[in-house]
């Protein structure tokens, strides 16, 4: 199957990318 | 000793690797010259490191456009994976650059990293935004314009995710129309 990921999901991660 | 989740630390892959293009529209230069690749990015993570980083669409100034394609197709009709598509195409007025434009245009975005049109996103080349003072366009392209089940299916979500109302309607044009054409305004292969 492909790698979906739904619009809520990937909103989740906007702001946490500085923090990885 | 403290055991960290794989979750923390692995990033989350895509699908597919993208690649964000801007043009700037300056005269001297050949159209060519004018297109330049930002970056490339394969994960969700990576993916918002970017859009964080770089301006809104709204802020860029007239004659710019922000491209995302598919890593090896270049944002061109030219491209050997584009120049058998077409692409859905949304108009929007000049006081939806104040409304609309970026959240359709991050919208859009969400679609394609999050391959939203299920089986049929193979067929998405990349999508395009062009910020012109006679009215912004966002459009998403795809690889055959003859292939009207893929392309019936992700006009259809398209519209559904950016909240276009149902008796407002959106058009898809082949590239070799919109090349050709001789008015301002191409024929639409289909609609929904």
């Amino acid at each position: 199957g492909k790698r979906q990921y739904n619009r809520d999901f990937l909103l989740g991660f906007q702001f946490m990318a500085a923090c990885t | 000793q403290e055991i960290v989740s794989p979750e923390s630390y692995i990033k989350h892959p895509l699908q597919n690797k993208w690649s964000l293009w801007f043009f700037k529209n300056d005269k001297t230069k050949t159209w060519q010259a004018n297109l330049c690749l930002i970056s490339t990015f394969d994960t969700v993570e990576d993916f918002w490191a970017l859009y964080n980083h770089i301006q809104l669409s709204s802020n860029l100034i007239s004659g710019c456009d922000y491209s995302l394609f598919k890593d090896g197709i270049e944002p061109m009709w030219e491209d050997e994976r584009n120049k058998r598509g077409g692409r859905w195409l949304i108009t929007l007025s000049k006081q939806q650059r104040r409304q609309d434009l970026d959240r359709f245009w991050l919208e859009t975005l969400l679609c394609l990293v999050g391959e939203t049109f299920d089986d049929y996103s193979d067929e998405v080349c990349g999508a395009v935004v062009n910020i012109r003072s006679k009215g912004d366009k966002i459009a998403i392209w795809t690889a055959d314009f003859d292939n009207r089940e893929a392309i019936t299916h992700i006009g259809r979500v398209y519209k559904e995710r950016l909240g276009i109302p149902i008796k407002m309607t959106i058009g898809y044009q082949s590239h070799s129309d919109t090349a050709t054409k001789s008015g301002s305004t191409t024929k639409n292969k289909f609609v929904v």
